[in-house]
């Protein structure tokens, strides 16, 4: 998968893929002090494809809000929402909206489940459907924070460690191994990395093509960006 | 231009007039389309980014259309409609350092002519001893007449005059004329069609380039040379033989991460020759900053020789590291020139001047820029002179040029070029040598009005003081002037009387040349001063200000940051009308459009549009 991490008062983007074995689970958002929990499961491509590059994917995101006891599951065939100590299913295929106390529930049916969690938290998970008999690639999901303002300092993980900002300098552009990607030196959180302009792709208004957001990619996982390494954000379980 | 073979350029012309630094240039250009069909005629030039554009006009099959300038909130909302649609397109464009591109086109009917006419006006500034007339010419080909004419009437006499141009060949070299008398000058340019040729057998032209003037006036002492012409005055102040005063230099060196590199590498150099240059009766400091503040020393120090080995070897192992402390290390440098001034370190004449380089924005400390302005304005009580160079398009310009002038200092941008270091030494030359301090210019008050700024902190070596004002008697037949100053050893006092300039006497077949450009040179400088004050300031002054800069913008019909040239075209054959609006580009806009230039650039592919959303987002998707 591919994480970007917009910022808009720079107009600028970073952003870095991490991969791992499929079924590996990972923590994108942990704060503590709210309760909130996020952790993403990848998965693998059906078999290698003919270029050789087994991309990995989010296919289920398991969500926890301690404090207000919901707990979310969504994968790229259901959605799960435990609340007042029951559990309810939503169909990707069916568009539908679920007020409750804590949580606001908005499915786009086969397109976008939009979670506003009381005075915390507000995201969207979108569902990428791949053609059913695709050879090599299938479903998967992306999740896209809208506001994360109201969450802790403490707030950790994968995207969690970068909602209150981040500063880095980027200095000395030069030709990099293609010509449109230059190469440049960023300076961020004491260390000097490599880096290549590139762009990934923001599917929220194009599910199908995505828009291309221009960014600064860190190589090797993210490591210099992330604090400590890809597999320091490796969790057990879902919850 | 033109990509047709099918359309003609008869002639090209620029006309320049000088007349006491003000410079009105007018580009003339006329084609003829000779197709059977009508076809697209495009219009491109450049013009210096100080100037104003003031008119524009096209004469298609006898009618004339003329730009019309317009407040520029209601020449948007006049064209609203269009402009929601993307049907006007901007005629302005930044284009390189110094220039910025106006260009337009019109649907021209087969066998028929189209004139083109753009006339600009600016006030040249003097700098490191003399004025500069640039005009960019770029025909794409070669052209039945072209001409480059400039005419400088200065009363003051002129002490010497350089045209060269960059495309100019040893066959090209001799066609450059120019007769220069005790007050007058004539540049001039017109090569053949052939002598533009740029190739035996090639259709190719030779000119293509910028046509370069400099000239210097004869510097009056004492007091300096008014002129009265009209019921306007306007003075320049710039004696000769004044000696320097000595300055204590404090130098705020950006050293984070994003200086890495070609930057650092680059102030380095320009800090070593900067450093050698200094004058033995300067004091300095040398302070670095990233996240941490380096100081070289804990006070400032005198410019021996051996001090500047010293400095020379600090100088040499700077290298960059953290992020960008803004606040605290220009702090720093106030307070070390306090402290010095208290314990009787400096010169009691001598002035004190900070010089800031950063590339980017304040991101560790005070990271408000708004605090960061007040924080410096208090220390320095406004006593010390602020100048900050920008490097690169990652730093906030309008950030710097308003935490400049609120500390009687300017800001200048650096552009990351293979000449940044000549960039920077160029900045340090310009204010390395005051010659005045506190320089008052005082005019009887019940004969002027409408004065602009007569107060300035100091006058350095090669450049000058301008003011103008309109004068409350028409039929005055002098008046007396004031100058006051710190020298450096005393203070500096001049007196003198001015008498309205005779044209007839000094120019008697030329007079017709003078009506209205004391005047416009006044409201050009007027609203200049207005426009500055707009951006700094309390809320009030500001609004005051912007409403006065744009009330004689719309007067004197000049295209500024506040107003806006609507150029309507002939209707084409489907019935269409697309209005066009030029507008004057701030500093601002220029640096944000080179800015998202560099990121899309090299970002993107090339039909790529980015989308920016409002807030951060941070997301996780599949490739």
């Amino acid at each position: 998968p591919h994480f970007m991490i917009e910022l808009p008062e720079k107009e600028d983007a970073l952003c870095f893929n991490i991969n791992d074995r499929p079924g590996t689970i990972f923590s994108l958002v942990t704060d503590p002090q709210s309760g909130i929990l996020v952790n993403g499961q990848i998965i693998g491509d059906k078999k290698i494809p003919p270029d050789g590059k087994m991309n990995t994917y989010f296919w289920r995101f398991g969500i926890v809000h301690q404090t207000l006891g919901v707990r979310l599951e969504v994968n790229t065939r259901d959605i799960s929402v435990f609340q007042d100590s029951k559990w309810v299913k939503l169909l990707w295929s069916d568009s539908a909206s679920l007020k409750g106390l804590n949580v606001d529930l908005l499915v786009t049916k086969e397109r976008s489940l939009m979670v506003t969690l009381k005075d915390s938290v507000k995201f969207v998970v979108l569902l990428h459907k791949v053609w059913e008999k695709h050879p090599y690639h299938r479903d998967y999901l992306g999740f896209y924070t809208l506001d994360s303002h109201l969450l802790s300092p403490a707030v950790h993980g994968l995207l969690g460690q970068f909602y209150h900002g981040i500063e880095y300098e980027v200095s000395e552009l030069r030709p990099g191994e293609v010509p449109e990607k230059p190469d440049a030196t960023m300076f961020v959180k004491g260390q000097q990395l490599n880096v290549t302009r590139g762009w990934q792709r923001d599917f929220r208004r194009d599910m199908k093509n995505g828009e291309n957001v221009p960014c600064w990619f860190v190589h090797n996982n993210g490591t210099g960006l992330i604090d400590g390494d890809a597999t320091d954000y490796v969790v057990s379980g879902l919850f | 231009s033109t990509n047709e073979a099918t359309v003609e350029v008869h002639s090209v012309t620029v006309d320049c007039t000088v007349t006491s630094r003000f410079a009105r240039t007018v580009m003339t250009s006329v084609a003829l389309n000779k197709a059977n069909t009508s076809q697209e005629i495009f219009f491109e030039v450049e013009l210096p980014k100080t100037a104003f554009i003031t008119n524009f006009s096209m004469e298609i099959e006898g009618r004339v259309y003329v730009g019309d300038v317009k407040e520029k909130e209601k020449a948007k909302k006049q064209y609203e409609k269009a402009v929601s649609s993307g049907r006007t397109a901007g005629l302005v464009k930044a284009s390189g350092r110094k220039m910025e591109k106006f260009s337009v086109s019109v649907n021209i009917a087969a066998k028929s002519n189209v004139t083109f006419i753009l006339t600009h006006e600016e006030l040249l500034q003097r700098k490191l001893g003399h004025y500069e007339i640039l005009t960019r010419v770029k025909p794409k080909t070669r052209v039945q007449k072209f001409q480059i004419v400039v005419n400088i009437y200065e009363p003051q006499g002129i002490l010497f005059v350089d045209a060269h141009a960059t495309f100019l060949s040893n066959d090209l070299l001799p066609l450059v004329e120019k007769t220069v008398t005790d007050k007058k000058a004539h540049v001039s340019f017109s090569p053949t069609m052939e002598q533009q040729r740029k190739c035996p057998d090639c259709d190719g032209t030779l000119i293509d380039g910028d046509f370069i003037i400099k000239y210097d006036v004869n510097r009056a002492k004492s007091f300096g040379d008014i002129q009265i012409v009209n019921g306007y005055f306007v003075h320049f102040f710039a004696p000769p033989d004044l000696r320097r005063v000595p300055k204590n230099v404090v130098f705020v060196i950006d050293i984070s991460g994003s200086m890495y590199g070609t930057k650092m590498t680059q102030t380095r150099e320009a800090m070593l020759q900067i450093v050698k240059d200094l004058h033995e009766d300067d004091h300095f400091a040398l302070i670095k900053f990233g996240s941490a503040i380096y100081t070289w020393r804990d006070s400032l120090s005198k410019a021996t020789q051996e001090n500047i080995t010293e400095a020379i070897n600090y100088v040499k192992d700077i290298d960059s590291e953290g992020m960008t402390n803004i606040n605290d290390a220009v702090l720093r440098g106030v307070a070390m020139l306090i402290k010095d001034r208290k314990e009787k370190k400096l010169p009691e004449r001598s002035v004190d001047i900070i010089i800031l380089l950063t590339d980017g924005m304040p991101n560790v400390g005070e990271s408000n820029t708004a605090k960061i302005q007040e924080n410096v304005l208090s220390a320095t009580g406004g006593k010390m002179s602020l100048f900050s160079l920008g490097f690169g398009n990652d730093v906030d310009y309008s950030f710097l040029d308003v935490l400049s002038k609120q500390n009687k200092g300017i800001a200048r941008r650096i552009y990351e070029a293979s000449d940044a270091t000549l960039q920077l030494q160029g900045f340090y030359d310009e204010v390395a040598s005051p010659l005045l301090l506190e320089v008052d210019l005082r005019y009887p008050d019940n004969a002027v009005e409408m004065l602009t700024t007569n107060h300035f902190s100091q006058l350095f070596n090669g450049s000058e003081i301008v003011v103008a004002g309109r004068l409350t008697d028409n039929d005055l037949d002098n008046f007396m002037v004031d100058v006051m100053g710190q020298g450096l050893e005393e203070d500096y006092k001049a007196q003198g009387q001015a008498s309205p300039v005779k044209w007839t006497d000094i120019y008697p077949d030329e007079e017709y040349i003078f009506g209205d450009f004391t005047e416009r040179l006044w409201a050009y400088l007027t609203i200049q001063q207005l426009l500055e004050k707009s951006k700094s300031g309390p809320a009030d002054e500001k609004e005051n200000a912007t409403a006065k800069a744009l009330d004689m913008a719309l007067k004197y019909s000049f295209v500024t940051p506040l107003t806006s040239m609507v150029v309507t075209k002939p209707e084409t054959e489907d019935g269409t009308d697309s209005p066009l609006i030029a507008d004057k580009l701030t500093e601002e806009q220029r640096q944000q459009a080179e800015r998202r230039g560099y990121h899309y650039m090299s970002a993107s592919p090339p039909m790529y549009t980015p989308t920016y959303h409002s807030s951060p987002t941070y997301f996780v998707d599949g490739d």
